[in-house]
């Protein structure tokens, strides 16, 4: 579902220059896999992460997804593709300050044409299912720092995406509120769903079913792990 | 030197909801100690922390930094104990959007009245320490997450601040990075200086001598830990 080619991804810091954050990454994600990506601080995870995500673009290298040239796709297609096939929780949260839980958590539902009822009882069970169905009218600065990381994940999770994308989605949890997330994505991942998770952490990793270490830019080495 | 005598904070919702953050904390720690604090999402951590850091003020109870009830503090005694005395590595790094790591690492430097070759150099110096020395020129978006919590870091001990307050500074860092700041903060520690941090993570609490769990905005337990 996933295929990528010599993914390049540079960046000009004006003046000579320029930074490889990706200097060719090549590698194949089919349907229900669950993948881990770990890595340094500053190995490329994240700029990967928004490639598959069809946030960002390459700087050279083919992208297909569902088969398609990423590349080619027109806007209502990749718009239509974020919203109802992605789900993305981002490491640094991205949530709307003005906005409370509920409201950050029914955005996707908003742009995918459902109903304010339906929608509104979608996110209220989302919520709760993170734990925060006490803090559904907090805005994020009357949240707590792994309050905030979670309705990310609420709003990631709220519309059963068939791929989730979650770019170190624990970080900022303790390791029992870290279980009841992996949990959830379990239960995702068991529904036939597509998870890519970058962590930090072995004990998360060891959730997934495939380990992909990049470094520099690069992969450094893609694991299958046989018994899970 | 930090004194805490039944510390209460509570936010009013609007209506009748009050959530309360701190029910009650009381504690002391002295010059040189190496602390931990530690307990589920949302229980006060980060709270109590703003608290200590003189960055929030309490509902109700007393706090008394190095004998002064900060309750009767004026402001200049405030600004200068908040920048000579005190380092603070925030959650949320609360890095300055349009200024590159060069200068976020200045600031405290710049209002203690460092002059700008000194600052200059003492800047890079701190990014070096945490292997950012070819960052100096990126903004806060030009880096990755784990790049932006180091920026964080080297911000708050570049002043070599007599009291360091870490809100979680490992959350987006790999462990071999993890690792070398908890080297950092070792070395800062062994020249008599007072190290507080909040980490859900064992393996970075087991750096420090003393142990406080926090739950419900509580303190759980309070250890010292002998062999240290
Ligand atoms: N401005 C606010 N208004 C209302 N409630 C708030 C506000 N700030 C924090 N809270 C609440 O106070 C509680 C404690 O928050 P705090 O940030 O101290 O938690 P924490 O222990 O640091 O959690 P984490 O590990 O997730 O960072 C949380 O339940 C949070 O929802
Ligand atoms: N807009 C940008 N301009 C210049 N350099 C950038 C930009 N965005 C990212 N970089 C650089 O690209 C490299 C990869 O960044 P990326 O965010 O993918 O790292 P990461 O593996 O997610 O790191 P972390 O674990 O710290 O989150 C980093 O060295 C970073 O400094
Ligand atoms: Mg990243
Ligand atoms: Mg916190």
């Amino acid at each position: 579902v996933i295929n990528l080619q010599q993914i390049k991804k540079s960046y000009d810091m004006g003046g000579a220059e320029q930074v490889q954050a990706l200097r060719g990454v090549s590698l194949a994600i089919h349907k229900n896999e669950y993948v881990a990506i770990m890595g340094p601080s500053g190995s490329g995870k994240s700029t990967l992460m928004n490639i598959i995500g069809c946030l960002d673009t390459p700087s050279s290298g083919l992208y297909e997804f569902n088969g398609v040239n990423v590349s080619e796709m027109n806007d209502n297609s990749l718009a239509r593709v974020r919203n109802k096939e992605i789900g993305f929780v981002f490491q640094t949260f991205n949530l709307l300050a003005r906005s409370d839980s509920l409201h950050n958590v029914e955005l996707p539902l908003i742009y995918g044409g459902v109903s304010s009822s339906l929608r509104k009882k979608m996110a209220h069970n989302a919520l709760s299912q993170v734990g925060l169905g006490d803090r559904v009218h907090h805005k994020p600065n009357e949240l707590s720092g792994g309050q905030r990381q979670r309705v990310a994940i609420a709003r990631a999770l709220v519309n059963r995406p068939s791929i989730l994308l979650a770019d170190e989605p624990t970080g900022n949890l303790d390791s029992i509120t870290g279980d009841e997330i992996m949990i959830l994505f379990e239960e995702l991942h068991a529904q036939g769903n597509t998870i890519i998770l970058v962590t930090h952490e072995e004990y998360i990793a060891e959730h997934a079913h495939r380990i992909i270490r990049i470094r520099d830019g690069v992969i450094a080495s893609d694991e299958t792990v046989a018994n899970r």
